[in-house]
């Protein structure tokens, strides 16, 4: 296991901070239409580093804060959190235990965070390199992701066997 | 790096040609670069034979035959060189019975080097999970909640 | 023209809000033109609210919302000017039991002006079917078999 | 009942021909991946006038005849007729049945019939103008609609409301 859990908070539809323990072998996520499902695979590819608004159904990044809905109001800040088994040290950081966090403020500020720690997203990038954690698309794979590997029309192919390179 | 292109580029020929015989018994396919120019710039092309059928232009696959297709790609490529973690949200939604379960036995010979984290709608996939994380929404609010696998679907545990 | 257009758009809004809160319970959404000019070259958007949640960009909307958006939209013009035949082609994949319920229901009440034709996967939707013609491909070629429901989902009957 | 039944002949992957009979009430058309039931809506979508080859997932219209698999070598005609029950006279013409064929020859020739009859595409559609058939895309859902319908990219809506006007 590498991803331990995933914490959301303020990110989309997730208005209080939600914590989703994974573990050992396949985790299925589930749940009925619009409750929040995509939201989290979202949110991991957020957190990894995404920068087009586009593939996060937004037109612009600040919609990923929770705007509000009649069981609570507005938020400032979206928070998404991944804490990973180092134990092993498949990345090169010298902790069992490894997190990686981003923030969005509502003023368009923006934070990265290993180990609780500021820094900038180039080191993020930099911890993941080899961990085949550093290019999102090849960690996700959605539904709408069928139609463009199939209909070819970018260099999407290429991109994914480079990262297999 | 050249060189190192095409060993790798041979090797999940080969992968693809593997994966999508899984998924599509008695299939073929492999992956061709179209165009000219330099092997790094040119288009990859999908060459996709399911059983019994003549290699077409690849729009006239059916919607669970894409989606199988994108999977084998997929596949291939984590043959090649598997990531840690693969989240994968709905991509069995297009899946007939046969093929779910080709699919499901794919991703159980995976899950040795990754940690598959998948979203489903499809109650075949949540009964071979390990555990299921259960999203609802309240007033607006997405929340988690412990749910179980029963006779209806995934319930929610009170 | 003009005028003629105005009623049907006042009636098709009235219709849209009615279908969308019967796939919805508690929600509410109607049509707007947008930008200028005449009526007849301005964009229709669709406003809409799933119950809880406030007015967003429709592009925030997940799968099955935007499946049920896009279903209350046909269903509204059918309210105004049913057609007599109907296909619909894995329209049901993305929705979870309750809403593929809420869409049989609003099928059902539409059948007796509209003779559907629903292409599924689903079991539900085969349930409530009043036949099933059943499709097989034996090498390369498609041919009609006699199917029925049993507990597997739609079986061949040999 | 309106739509008696469907004979597809030659049409995409239905190389010998087949009848699909229909009914009051709805019909479920089911069977597995790639067996071809998207081809029978498509095959309606064609008879009804359909002239862009891209909603038949094809590049030129030639491709929707049978081209050949290992159970069977290519043919040379393809041809789709819908029986439609006419015995309250929804349609102008005085029979009790009404017939509509499309037929594609490979040498590109194309011709239309109705209750057997060589027309034009515009008698057919003449037919068809108020009964609610005239617009292919009124009577046909696919799932790539909803993106369609969603994205609003182009006027989908208001052609959709334009036939309901
Ligand atoms: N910034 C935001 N603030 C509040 N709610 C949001 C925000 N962004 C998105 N949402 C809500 O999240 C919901 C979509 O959630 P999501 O796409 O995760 O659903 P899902 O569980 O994947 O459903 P499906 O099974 O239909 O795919 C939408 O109803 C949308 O209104
Ligand atoms: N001109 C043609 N000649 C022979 N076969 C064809 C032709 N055009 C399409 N096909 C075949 O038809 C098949 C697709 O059929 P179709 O899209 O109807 O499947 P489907 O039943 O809708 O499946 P799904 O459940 O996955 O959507 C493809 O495998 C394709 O090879
Ligand atoms: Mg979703
Ligand atoms: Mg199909």
């Amino acid at each position: 296991m590498f991803l331990k859990r995933i914490e959301i908070q303020g990110f989309k539809s997730f208005a209080e901070k939600t914590v989703f323990e994974l573990g050992q072998g396949m985790t299925a996520v589930v749940g009925p239409n619009g409750c929040g499902k995509s939201n989290v695979v979202e949110a991991v590819r957020w957190v990894l580093g995404e920068q087009r608004p586009s593939t996060l159904r937004t037109k612009a990044m600040g919609d990923v804060i929770f705007s509000g809905s009649s069981g609570c109001g507005p938020v400032s800040l979206a928070q998404v959190t991944l804490v990973l088994d180092n134990s092993l040290r498949p990345l090169p950081i010298d902790t069992d235990e490894v997190s990686l966090s981003r923030r969005l403020y509502k003023d368009g500020q923006s934070r990265y965070l290993l180990n609780m720690r500021s820094c900038m997203l180039k080191d993020i990038k930099g911890v993941l390199y080899n961990s085949g954690l550093g290019a999102p698309e090849y960690a996700i794979m959605q539904r709408e992701m069928i139609d463009i590997l199939l209909a070819n029309k970018g260099n999407e192919r290429r991109l994914l066997l480079e990262e297999a390179a | 790096a050249k060189s190192r292109f095409w060993e790798t580029w041979d090797r999940v020929n080969q992968h693809f040609g593997e994966t999508f015989a899984q998924l599509f018994p008695g299939g073929k396919a492999w992956l061709e670069l179209t165009g000219e120019g330099s092997a790094l710039s040119r288009d990859i092309e999908f060459v996709v034979h399911p059983p019994g059928k003549r290699t077409r232009p690849i729009e006239l696959l059916s919607g669970g035959e894409r989606a199988l297709t994108a999977l084998a790609f997929m596949f291939a490529l984590y043959k090649e060189k598997a990531g840690p973690l693969c989240i994968l949200d709905e991509v069995d939604a297009p899946l007939d019975d046969a093929n779910t379960s080709r699919f499901l036995d794919m991703l159980d010979s995976f899950s040795k080097k990754t940690q598959y984290v998948v979203v489903t709608h499809n109650r075949f996939t949540m009964s071979k999970a390990s555990r299921l994380l259960g999203v609802t929404m309240d007033k607006g609010v997405s929340k988690l909640v412990s749910v179980q696998l029963s006779e209806g679907g995934a319930q929610k545990v009170s």
